[in-house]
């Protein structure tokens, strides 16, 4: 008996580009109080929201494999927003966790 | 006295 215990998995969500926009904000990186990015808003109309499985809350750990752990706000900025401008892929692949 | 790590907030990035 008793609630089961949350374990956070990690998962993959594909975001495809079908938006002008990526459409979401994000805060954290090595440094601050949230070590890995953090998912804190996303825009109606943005492939994140078309893609219906990113969530407020959930945290970043890797982006079309590259991991986002020990890099800095900007840094993982940089990244995400290149994985989005890039024209290579029609496709984003976001590993992500909900933290328990 | 102890000492406490305290970091500091993160900016936030609109994607």
């Amino acid at each position: 008996t008793g609630s089961p215990v949350p374990v956070p998995t990690a998962t993959v969500v594909r975001v495809v580009k079908n938006a002008n926009t990526l459409g979401i904000a994000i805060e954290g990186g090595a440094n601050t109080r949230q070590p890995l990015p953090r998912i804190v808003t996303i825009q109606k109309g943005g492939s994140a929201h078309n893609c219906g499985q990113l969530k407020v809350g959930q945290v970043i750990l890797e982006v079309n494999g590259i991991s986002l752990r020990g890099r800095e706000h900007k840094d993982a900025a940089w990244i995400i927003a290149e994985a989005f401008k890039t024209k290579e892929k029609d496709h984003i692949d976001f590993l992500v966790v909900e933290p328990g | 006295r102890e000492k406490r790590l305290t970091l500091p907030p993160s900016e936030i990035t609109l994607l």
